[in-house]
């Protein structure tokens, strides 16, 4: 279950976003679901200091624009990093 | 919407009208430039590990973007970018309710060199998603908020304020999961790290990912207007492992169900083998879900993955 200091312990929040949007128009129900696995594991990757999640979150932030949706926040863990976004 | 990156893969789902296939070129460009990681075969096309595309079919079509209203406009962008991608339509065809799946041939050379791939994933690496139309009133009510929309767009940003807990929509969102038992999908008997992240959209609308043992998500998204009420769950967590086999995905569906007791679902299940014993359970959940009638099942043999699907209406 969840407690309460679970909306204290973002990596990134965007409190303006968070405050100004408006879903109005979000009338579409089924999402699209796109999955890139870019390698199987990480130990097939060349350099495994240097993974998905060394990209900073500006560089995230500017591919998401081109998909129209904007990050609201983050949560990181040990091995993932997931975004809530706008939309 | 929610976006999960791992170090090796990343899985991207999106509502609304988002133009979710428009940031593959980018993508791809800031992967290489930023990690030196260059996917291109010699004709120039793109071989990743694997790629999955999938959505069920729009509502409101039309009022998409682009290429997204369309499944074979997007099927033929996608060709345009990946070597070696098919493409499945699930379903009844004459019903506005099939599902649509495009997924890429495992890029086995990358297999070869991983003789550790097994050992690195235990938990057989299944995903269920289940999608739900014509929500219960009363349980699309509890994702209705209803707040208030603030006209700050001219003000400094306050972006990455690390321990704010100032913020309307995500506390409105941790009330929703509280109130709805969404944080309670999931028997956590192994007591693994749980970690919870909501908002409440204005007028209505929410969102969720949850992060189980550091590295295993589930996501809600819900839309509760009337008319076109719609609500998705998507999985990886392996419920064998967190709940120390106590409890199984049958039962997770029907706590899902229970929720938003829809008038219609259907539900995807994806496994490295039908041998797995959710699949096997999942597949024979008819007299378990007494409430529905199965309209259709159909498995799909997808190379190294085993795909279920299924749908069901209220009797």
């Amino acid at each position: 279950t969840i407690s309460i200091k679970e909306l204290t312990n973002h990596s990134y929040i965007d409190h303006q976003l968070s405050a100004t949007l408006d879903s109005t128009e979000a009338f579409e129900g089924p999402e699209k679901l796109l999955e890139i696995w870019f390698y199987p594991t990480i130990s097939n990757m060349k350099d495994p200091a240097k993974t998905l999640r060394s990209i900073n979150v500006e560089k995230w932030v500017h591919i998401l624009k081109l998909v129209q949706c904007e990050v609201l926040s983050i949560k990181s863990t040990k091995m993932m990093d997931a975004f809530l976004l706008s939309e | 919407s929610s976006l999960f990156v791992y170090d090796h893969k990343i899985t991207l789902k999106t509502c609304g009208t988002t133009t979710t296939l428009f940031c593959l070129e980018e993508l791809f460009k800031i992967i290489k430039d930023e990690l030196n990681w260059d996917f291109k075969n010699e004709n120039g096309k793109l071989e990743p590990f694997k790629v999955f595309y999938s959505r069920r079919c729009f509502m409101f079509p039309a009022k998409q973007h682009s290429i997204h209203k369309n499944w074979s406009d997007e099927i033929e962008y996608l060709n345009k970018f990946f070597a070696n991608g098919r493409s499945y339509l699930v379903g009844r065809n004459d019903k506005g309710n099939h599902w649509n799946l495009y997924v890429t041939d495992t890029n086995k050379m990358m297999i070869k060199e991983s003789p550790q791939e097994q050992e690195e994933q235990p938990y057989n690496d299944e995903t269920l998603e289940i999608l739900m139309t014509g929500l219960n009133p009363n349980c699309a009510q509890q994702f209705v908020c209803n707040r208030d929309v603030k006209d700050i767009k001219n003000e400094p940003s306050t972006n990455n304020n690390k321990g704010d807990a100032d913020d309307e929509g995500h506390l409105l969102g941790y009330n929703m999961t509280k109130k709805s038992g969404l944080d309670k999908i999931y028997n956590n008997v192994k007591d693994v790290s749980f970690h919870h992240d909501a908002f409440a959209f204005t007028p209505c609308g929410y969102s969720s990912n949850v992060v189980m043992d550091e590295e295993y998500y589930y996501t809600l998204h819900v839309t509760p207007e009337k008319g076109w009420s719609y609500a998705s769950f998507e999985s990886n967590v392996p419920v064998n492992h967190v709940s120390k086999g106590e409890q199984d995905n049958v039962q997770v569906l029907k706590h899902v169900l229970n929720v938003f007791q829809p008038k219609e679902f259907c539900l995807t299940f994806f496994s490295k083998e039908m041998s797995n014993e959710s699949f096997t359970k999942l597949m024979n959940i008819v007299k378990q879900v007494t409430s529905y009638q199965k309209k259709d099942r159909i498995i799909y043999d997808l190379e190294d993955y085993q795909l279920l699907y299924m749908r069901f209406e209220r009797s």
